[in-house]
């Protein structure tokens, strides 16, 4: 997957990790 | 588990690649099944819909069942609640940095 920006947000509030992939003209 | 957030507010007509996607569902859910706890997709547009409609049929329901596309107005006040502010960034609603 060539996104973008993909960031990886740690934890969220029930302990879960948060992947976030913003895609752009390289998406997918 | 992990939660996605696909962004796709900078997408173009022209990087829409179904079949790129349907494979990468297909290679996700095959091999790390419940591993995803809940897919958000985040600012869709127009012409993505009918790409979206025509992956949905590739995917399996336990895993379409994860999805949820944010539109309307409560459905993105649900999804901050649900990742939290202190975790979600700022340009998403929340409080939190993005950093890589």
């Amino acid at each position: 997957l060539k996104a973008k920006k993909i960031y990886l947000q740690v934890p969220s509030k029930n302990g879960q990790p948060v992947l976030i992939i913003q895609a752009n003209k390289h998406f997918p | 588990k992990l939660i996605g957030i696909l962004d796709l507010a900078n997408i173009g007509y022209r990087n829409i690649d179904a079949r790129a996607l349907i494979t990468g569902f297909q290679f996700l859910q095959a091999y790390y099944p419940e591993r995803l706890a809940k897919f958000y997709i985040l600012s869709m547009p127009w012409f993505f819909v009918s790409a979206w409609k025509m992956i949905s049929l590739f995917l399996e329901k336990a895993t379409l069942e994860k999805v949820v596309i944010v539109s309307s107005q409560d459905e993105r006040k649900t999804f901050i609640k649900e990742i939290g502010e202190e975790t979600l960034p700022e340009e998403y609603g929340g409080r939190a940095k993005l950093i890589a």
